[in-house]
């Protein structure tokens, strides 16, 4: 899904 | 990476030094929210535990343990070494109006209903509303030194280059969190009517005066 991989920001 | 997500932390490092370097050369917090600068610590605390479990680049770890610092030092600042100068009188915004609905909000709205993710949640919320104690603060004194108005200024900025980060990835890599995106348009709306007064006041060299 679309959050996983916006854990690489702060 | 791309340069909007970039200067973003960048200004968002340079706003948590300006504070940093404000409080402990006047060797006073007057003006300073401390109970913004506690939920900003509840913020990176929550968001960045994935610091143990997950290595994504020298950069981000590094960066998460200078915000996570930073914001325990700056209230440690305020709420032991110079408590002497906090301004409990006019910093009274009742931050659990902030803390309790974002919470219940992470467990009502969320990608995913894992401890990790909710609090990943919940720190997103939250920093979208962490400044309204330090803007609170600002309209009832009715005024903000020069160094803390750049403080906000550099901090309001981030979150609106982050947004112009998330519409770069969305064309560029076709990736995109609404929940980080209509958290941080909130987030920096709030800022807008303190951009205007920054702009028109602070930039010509005037004091930050709201009207009263």
């Amino acid at each position: 899904c679309e959050s996983m991989l916006v854990k690489d920001e702060l | 990476m791309n340069i909007f997500r970039l200067t973003g932390d960048l200004s968002h490092l340079l706003a948590i030094i300006i504070l940093l370097v404000k409080i402990w050369k006047t060797r006073s917090c007057a003006g300073i929210s401390g109970k913004s600068q506690l939920l900003f610590a509840l913020v990176y605390t929550t968001r960045y535990l994935d610091l143990v479990s997950t290595y994504i680049s020298a950069y981000n770890t590094f960066m998460k343990l200078i915000f996570i610092c930073a914001s325990y030092a700056t209230v440690y600042l305020i709420y032991m070494k110079f408590k002497a100068t906090y301004d409990h009188n006019h910093d009274t915004f009742r931050v659990e109006f902030l803390i309790l609905p974002s919470f219940v909000l992470s467990l009502l709205i969320n990608h995913d209903f894992a401890v990790l993710e909710i609090l990943w949640t919940f720190s997103i919320y939250l920093e979208s509303v962490a400044i309204l104690p330090q803007l609170f603060l600002v309209s009832k004194t009715g005024e903000a030194e020069s160094i803390t108005s750049h403080y906000l200024f550099a901090l309001g900025s981030y979150r609106g280059l982050y947004l112009l980060n998330w519409i770069y990835r969305y064309y560029a890599e076709s990736h995109y969190d609404l929940i980080a995106i209509v958290a941080g348009v909130v987030q920096t709306v709030l800022y807008c009517d303190f951009f205007y007064l920054y702009v028109t006041k602070v930039l010509k060299g005037k004091k930050l005066q709201l009207p009263a």
